[in-house]
């Protein structure tokens, strides 16, 4: 899946993935 | 660290040298916080860990609309405390050389 993108204006890039599976907590 | 509900975590391996480092950021605990946490997904970005302070990023995160500015606390003190021991442990690791 294609990782969305958002640039911040001072300049950071925040890339949004999905969150690492393996790291969700177990409800 | 204290389980703030947000987790931060090593978006790469640290050799103990870079100054900038990728880290990533996701709400394990979407009740922990007071806004909406508008995405779901985990947030990757670069830190400077010698010029960067922790909640000028969350503040950022908050202006590109991951966040309500109420949680921008959380997520500043989630960032830290994530720095704050990759700083612990490169000050008690030899780094590897490249």
């Amino acid at each position: 899946s294609s990782a969305a993108q958002v640039v911040h204006s001072a300049g950071r890039r925040f890339i949004v993935s999905p969150v690492p599976e393996s790291r969700l907590r177990e409800q | 660290a204290e389980d703030t509900g947000v987790r931060v975590e090593l978006a790469e391996e640290d050799d103990g040298l870079k100054t900038s480092i990728a880290l990533k950021l996701w709400v394990e605990d979407p009740r922990r916080l007071k806004g909406k946490y508008r995405d779901g997904g985990a947030i990757e970005f670069t830190f400077d860990l010698e010029k960067e302070v922790p909640e000028a990023v969350a503040q950022e995160m908050v202006e590109s609309g991951f966040f309500h500015e109420s949680d921008a606390k959380i997520v500043g003190k989630s960032i830290r405390d994530r720095v704050a021991l990759i700083k612990w442990r490169r000050e008690r690791t030899v780094p590897r050389a490249p």
